[in-house]
């Protein structure tokens, strides 16, 4: 599941 | 950040650069579509919301005001500036058709249902196929400039850039997104056959024509 690290991805 | 992603984010600046630079010195987007543009322009918007509330890096606040700022003026460029040489009559996609039905999958299908999130799930749908106006374009009119052909080639292979750099995160940090990854796929499927046209054609300095 994506946690909040997949929005360090532009 | 590993190589993978850089080089993916390099590509897609690069892309966006090319199409800008185009347009900017042939002052003509022919041949361009602009419906493409404006849903990467809604892209960035839906997608980087959270510019100013959530600092991640330099690198990451940088690119994304890069991202908006040259998707925007290259709408403004198609739309307004060199209007005229905007060739409306083959850029006929219809956008709601990729719209709407994007919109409905991101309020069904996404990993959390918040405002912040649906509007990113909404961006990640919609790059998926917002270059198919563009494609389309080039269907009907058989060609594509040469340089068309390199923004193009430049874009697709960002998407599959990151889709190695997923594959690495999986691996090394045992990190997924569905969402992006499935996304992801779709989009760079859609170029396997301008992939092909390019490679075969336009890497041996022919012009970019689709079998009629």
């Amino acid at each position: 599941v994506s946690d909040d690290d997949s929005k360090d991805e532009l | 950040m590993n190589i993978f992603r850089l080089l993916g984010d390099l590509s897609h600046l690069l892309a966006i650069i090319i199409l800008l630079l185009k347009i900017w010195r042939t002052r003509s987007c022919a041949g361009v579509s602009g419906k493409s543009q404006i849903l990467f322009a809604l892209v960035f918007t839906t997608r980087y919301l959270d510019l100013f509330t959530n600092f991640i890096s330099m690198y990451n606040s940088a690119m994304k005001l890069i991202y908006l700022v040259c998707s925007y003026a290259t709408v403004f460029l198609m739309y307004f500036k060199f209007k005229a040489t905007y060739d409306s009559n083959h850029d006929t996609f219809r956008m709601e058709f990729l719209v709407v039905p994007v919109g409905g999958l991101a309020f069904l299908v996404n990993h959390d249902f918040t405002p912040l999130e649906i509007l990113w799930t909404f961006s990640i749908y919609l790059e998926a196929v917002a270059i198919l106006p563009q494609l389309f374009m080039i269907s009907k009119t058989g060609e594509a400039e040469t340089i068309t052909s390199h923004y193009l080639f430049a874009l697709g292979s960002y998407r599959a850039l990151y889709i190695v750099n997923w594959v690495f995160r999986f691996y090394t940090e045992g990190f997924f997104d569905l969402i992006a990854i499935v996304a992801g796929c779709v989009q760079t499927i859609l170029y396997c056959d301008f992939f092909y046209l390019y490679i075969t054609k336009v890497l041996k300095g022919k012009q970019l024509t689709l079998p009629a």
